[in-house]
């Protein structure tokens, strides 16, 4: 496992932030992201596949009201692959309108999806030589979340009670000493360890303006807010011409 | 300029005008006065969160006004929390200690 990782500086490789609005479609967002990810790495091309046909498809019924991320990868499957965002748009809303899959050329498919295990060391592993994987967390921390590496005190953040999807593009440590932006300014909160920080990267669905322009950074090693409960990724195969893949950049 | 002819500096932002400038920066509007007064308590709320929050963490994070600042914790959990996420896994191949793909 390389020290660090970051999909992001592949070029192509994760599509950019997107917004779920009012609509909880964090689970198909995810998955989204998760697939064209794996798409770009294995097939080195980029497409940006349809959430709204996920919503409009699942098997569960409202896709707006939360979902499941393997009720995602079984639409996928089911659907024999997804349209593109270009042909068939987010519109915020389940259902408006019935499940169109068949109207449009599919754009990017997965053979079958799978659950890793759940240990942080494992999901690196997988991350830097696969790629990018979706996790469940609990998000309730990431209400008031600006910027940094939550590391979330004890009692803080129920590992337990899961209750949002997102991706995993990455992970690294914090430089020795790396203080809180405002600390390097005001230095009047207490002092922070000067060991450096493990963390990971995650891609969230509420926009570029939230957090570290959409993502946002969660300490490795602790299982904070419950990142290792459902690590789950799709299975994408490599065309045979195309078997040199692309590695992490670190 | 202070007493001894010393600058005390900018003065710090007082509530509202911190509420007035997420307003303006997420594009916030409310129905009536009442409902303006209530974000606005929410907010203050909120922020003391933040700065608790910001205490008790670990690591470097930073916590403070965001697009969800004017959100009681409930509602951010019913607008933004996927209920379903909590739900059991359905009985999936499970590869554990290895990334490799096995028998269909």
């Amino acid at each position: 496992v390389p020290s660090t990782c970051d999909w992001r500086k592949a070029r192509n490789i994760i599509s950019s932030v997107r917004n779920q609005k009012s609509c909880k479609c964090c689970w198909a967002m995810a998955a989204a992201g998760n697939i064209e990810a794996l798409w770009a790495i294995k097939h080195k091309m980029s497409v940006e596949v349809s959430v709204q046909e996920l919503l409009d498809c699942d098997r569960c019924g409202n896709g707006c009201s939360g979902g499941y991320i393997w009720d995602a990868f079984i639409t996928v499957m089911n659907n024999s692959g997804l349209a593109s965002e270009r042909d068939y748009p987010f519109r915020g809303e389940a259902r408006a309108h019935k499940c169109q899959a068949e109207k449009y050329k599919k754009v990017a498919w997965i053979q079958d999806f799978i659950m890793l295990p759940e240990n942080e060391q494992g999901m690196a592993r997988y991350l830097a030589t696969e790629g990018p994987i979706t996790v469940s967390i609990n998000m309730q921390l990431l209400q008031n979340y600006k910027n940094g590496v939550i590391r979330p005190a004890p009692g803080t953040c129920d590992p337990q009670h899961v209750d949002h999807i997102v991706l995993l593009v990455g992970f690294g440590k914090t430089k020795s000493g790396e203080r809180r932006q405002t600390e390097a300014v005001l230095s009047q909160s207490k002092p922070r360890p000067r060991h450096s920080t493990p963390y990971w990267i995650l891609k969230n669905s509420w926009g570029a303006q939230w957090g570290e322009e959409g993502y946002f950074r969660l300490h490795r090693g602790s299982n904070a807010c419950g990142i290792t409960r459902y690590p789950l990724t799709a299975l994408v195969d490599t065309p045979v011409k195309k078997r040199h893949t692309i590695s992490c950049p670190p | 300029q202070g007493i001894g002819g010393q600058d005390p500096g900018p003065r710090p932002l007082e509530l509202k005008e911190v509420f007035t400038l997420f307003q303006i920066q997420y594009n916030r509007s409310y129905s009536n006065p009442a409902e303006h007064a209530r974000r606005l308590d929410i907010f203050a709320r909120n922020l003391a969160r933040a700065q608790q929050l910001q205490e008790d963490d670990l690591g470097t994070a930073e916590f403070g006004v965001t697009p969800f600042s004017d959100l009681t914790e409930e509602e951010f959990g019913q607008l933004y929390g996927n209920q379903r996420a909590a739900g059991r896994a359905p009985n999936v191949d499970r590869k554990v200690g290895s990334g490799e793909r096995g028998e269909s």
